[in-house]
């Protein structure tokens, strides 16, 4: 698989696809969805799609893709090779979404956390798909969050398609589980040549599952951390397992909206005639409007 | 900490001629609060600066590759002398009511450096715009005069009235960023406007009686 | 200038995280 697009810009989101089959155009096509690499607390997260004509449904599941959960890293790359060369009534598509996406989407003011971010990649790349011409007629989509909401947006967004959200999609539907390798392959593949924006010595990926309960991972996290910096854009901050390592070990770091909440509650404590009294700032006479529109001050020592 | 960005002058940073004559900073009192507040004497002490900070909060700098948490960025400006002076000049004719020289006056307990404003010679020079002089020998002896300091601090005003149309700076009633700049030229802003900001501009350096005497004038 | 305050003073590895750009 060839991600050269992401590799060069890899704190972004990138969408790497096949050529369209012009059998897709043409005949009614089913359309799977699945993603790879929610839970790790590095590495990109990728949603893949796969579609292809409803008949060549039985092709699908004649080359067993179904089971691809028990298969190695190597099996997958080499099924998703299979998949690939079926290029005359194949196609699929990936986006790619980076820690670095990953974490400013969640930390954001305005919260967008990570099903959100998930339903709106599966719809932008339902979306691609027809708008590429592909004929599509069924969706499948493994859940993300509760299942029924998640068929209902979809099947609101895209009211022409019949639409199934289920569990365990990958298991049930051929056309899942070819999404499923197609994504797997892709994070396996972009973990694996991961390139350090940071200028870091020595750095390893033995990094362990990279799943936040794996105590080689929190060595590594733990071992990467700048006190300053946090780390490497290799890693996803807005999971509690970077935050918490970061809350003791890095330097305590302030922005605009951290007193939100800490005002909010210290208020609460706060009497009543604390908001009646003068202070002894209020009794200067204020600077002029000049100074006080670009926060100038007299400074009364350094 | 020991350090701090600040904004100044190249002159500044110039090597004294002899030791102890360089560039430092002080506390003198601002004439306007009667507080302390920081300035700056050029080498030999011959023009003074103030020191304005911005000061926002949730900054911090990054300078080369370390950390300073002080996200303050001072700047050093330069100003007249002779508003410090003024204050010392009006505390006497209130105290006193007589003539003296300008070294028995400049004494303030709280500020000591404030001896240092009469080796700003230009201030010094500039006095007869705000005081009666006598002399007698060789000696020279000062006495506030509100008149003539009304008159000088009126041209100041003018001064800064100029400076203000000439850098665009934003007098009107409405409020806006200083990097807005409108496609029209705001019609309703009127010569008062601008004169009565550089009054309040002015005042920062004043006492405040004077500073109402100066808005009548 | 930053957006934020860092609590600290000292060294930070600037050149490694910060790529400036205009």
């Amino acid at each position: 698989m060839e991600l050269a697009p992401f590799e060069q810009k890899n704190w972004g989101s990138s969408r790497l696809s096949s050529p369209v089959p012009p059998l897709c155009r043409t005949q009614q096509c089913c359309l799977g969805i699945d993603e790879a690499g929610r839970g790790p607390v590095l590495g990109p997260m990728v949603y893949g799609i796969c579609f292809c004509p409803l008949s060549k449904k039985q092709d699908l599941e004649e080359l067993k893709v179904a089971d691809s959960k028990t298969l190695s890293e190597a099996e997958r790359e080499r099924l998703f090779e299979k998949l690939d060369s079926l290029k005359e009534y194949l196609g699929w598509a990936l986006q790619i979404l980076s820690p670095n996406v990953i974490s400013t989407s969640m930390q954001q003011r305005v919260k967008y956390n990570l099903n959100a971010l998930s339903h709106d990649t599966a719809i932008a790349l339902i979306q691609y798909a027809l708008d590429s011409g592909v004929q599509l007629r069924e969706v499948f989509v493994d859940t993300v969050g509760p299942a029924e909401k998640y068929q209902e947006k979809l099947q609101e967004r895209f009211p022409e398609l019949e639409v199934t959200v289920k569990p365990k999609a990958d298991a049930l539907f051929p056309i899942v589980s070819a999404a499923s390798i197609c994504a797997k392959v892709a994070r396996d593949y972009a973990v694996k040549h991961w390139k350090f924006l940071e200028d870091l010595e020595d750095v390893n990926l033995d990094y362990g599952s990279g799943y936040p309960n794996d105590p080689k991972t929190k060595e590594w996290l733990a071992k990467n951390l700048d006190p300053v910096f946090g780390y490497p854009q290799f890693v996803r901050f807005s999971w509690s397992t970077a935050q918490s390592i970061l809350d003791s070990r890095a330097v305590p770091i302030r922005w605009d909206d951290s007193d939100g909440h800490e005002k909010a509650s210290s208020k609460g404590s706060q009497s009543m005639l604390a908001f009646f009294g003068l202070k002894k700032d209020d009794m200067r006479r204020p600077a002029h409007r000049f100074f006080q529109e670009r926060k100038l001050e007299t400074a009364r020592d350094l | 900490p020991d350090q701090w960005v600040l904004i100044a002058r190249d002159s500044l940073l110039e090597l004294p001629k002899k030791p102890g004559d360089g560039t430092f900073f002080t506390r003198l009192r601002n004439p306007s609060t009667g507080e302390g507040a920081l300035f700056l004497f050029s080498s030999c002490a011959q023009q003074l600066f103030e020191i304005k900070v911005f000061n926002e909060d949730y900054h911090s700098w990054f300078i080369g590759q370390t950390v300073q948490h002080d996200g303050r960025l001072f700047f050093a400006t330069p100003m007249d002398a002779l508003f410090l002076i003024l204050y010392y000049l009006i505390k006497a004719e209130k105290e006193q009511g007589k003539f003296q020289p300008v070294d028995q006056v400049i004494v303030d307990e709280e500020f000591p450096s404030s001896h240092i404003l009469l080796q700003c010679t230009q201030a010094v020079q500039s006095l007869h715009h705000v005081t009666e002089e006598k002399e007698i020998g060789s000696k020279k002896f000062y006495k506030y005069n509100k008149e003539k300091t009304l008159k000088w601090l009126k041209k100041k005003v003018v001064q800064t009235v100029k400076a203000l149309k000439t850098n665009n700076v934003c007098v009107g009633s409405a409020v806006q960023s200083s990097t807005f700049i409108r496609s029209r030229q705001i019609l309703d802003v009127t010569e008062e406007d601008y004169t009565r900001y550089a009054h309040g501009l002015i005042s920062e350096y004043i006492p405040e009686d004077l500073s109402a005497d100066l808005l009548k004038y | 200038l930053l957006p934020c305050e860092i609590q600290y003073n000292g060294h930070a590895a600037v050149d490694k995280y910060f790529i400036p750009t205009i």
